[in-house]
């Protein structure tokens, strides 16, 4: 039996809506630790990888490990009948579940909502993703970064990413003319949201899709700060934290100029 | 104009 009860249901609403548009199906890999979900979407240029440990869970009872095929928009559609402060439970059988059950429970006890969601099966393909050492780590404000990328995608399809000791640029060009927007380390971190840090081992100068970072920051919600780690020729890595149990990471594949 | 990788040219299928 996996049985798995959230305290704040809106945490659950918020990570589907940080995977739903890039990965349509998902295999919810559940086992005693944590439940985890690794999917690609259509073309293979990102990835997200999102992570829940068993501690997020008032209770949390993985008997055996247990794989759930997810479509997300179905699961979407239940979790829009959720109040934010709706106590949300997972439950399914840990053997070939063909379905899983939702249970919201109102936070004042008198309205119980029950769904079965049928699994699909899905034969998509895992990456294994070495841990690597990057060039550059910026931490940043979410709402900042989230700004930033709608910004540029008016004036191209694409950014440049480039890190000195100093600062951060993401520039962007297009018919409408470039932009440029550039971030200072800030010296002094006094609020952490609100501050840039950049950790550069060396400067790095790379270009993605601007279309996949907008889907990315669908996650901003989910945490106050950002953190992006690059490397020269080597996928960019978006992480939003999910308190102390948990992450939400985004991987993409770099432009490289012919 | 830059050539969009996919991830596989990078990671490894699990």
């Amino acid at each position: 039996m996996f049985e798995a009860k959230l305290q704040q249901g809106g945490l659950l609403k918020k990570i589907l809506e940080s995977v739903k548009d890039l990965v349509v199906d998902g295999l919810w890999d559940c086992d005693g630790a944590a439940i985890t979900l690794q999917g690609m979407d259509s073309s293979h240029v990102a990835l997200v990888e999102m992570l829940l440990r068993a501690e997020a869970f008032e209770h949390y009872r993985c008997d055996r490990n247990v794989t759930l095929g997810m479509n997300h928009n179905h699961l979407s559609k239940i979790l829009k009948c959720a109040n934010n402060d709706d106590i949300v439970i997972l439950k399914a059988a840990d053997q070939n579940p063909d379905s899983c059950s939702l249970i919201l429970e109102s936070k004042n006890g008198e309205k119980t909502s029950d769904f079965v969601v049928s699994l699909v099966r899905i034969d998509t393909d895992q990456l294994g993703i070495p841990e690597t050492e990057y060039s550059a780590h910026v931490k940043m404000s979410s709402g900042e970064f989230q700004r930033i990328c709608r910004d540029l995608s008016q004036f191209g399809d694409a950014v440049q990413i480039t890190c000195s000791k100093q600062d951060v640029k993401f520039s962007s060009s297009g018919e409408t003319g470039k932009a440029n927007i550039t971030l200072t380390h800030s010296a002094t971190v006094d609020k952490e949201e609100e501050s840039v840090t950049v950790d550069l081992k060396e400067p790095v100068d790379l270009t993605f899709a601007l279309r996949f970072l907008n889907l990315f920051t669908k996650a901003t919600p989910i945490s106050d700060t950002v953190t992006l780690s690059l490397s020269q020729e080597a996928p960019l890595v978006v992480e939003y934290k999910i308190g102390d149990s948990g992450h939400i990471r985004y991987f993409l594949a770099p432009k490289i100029q012919e | 104009t830059p050539i969009q990788n996919d991830l596989q040219e990078f990671y490894s299928l699990a």
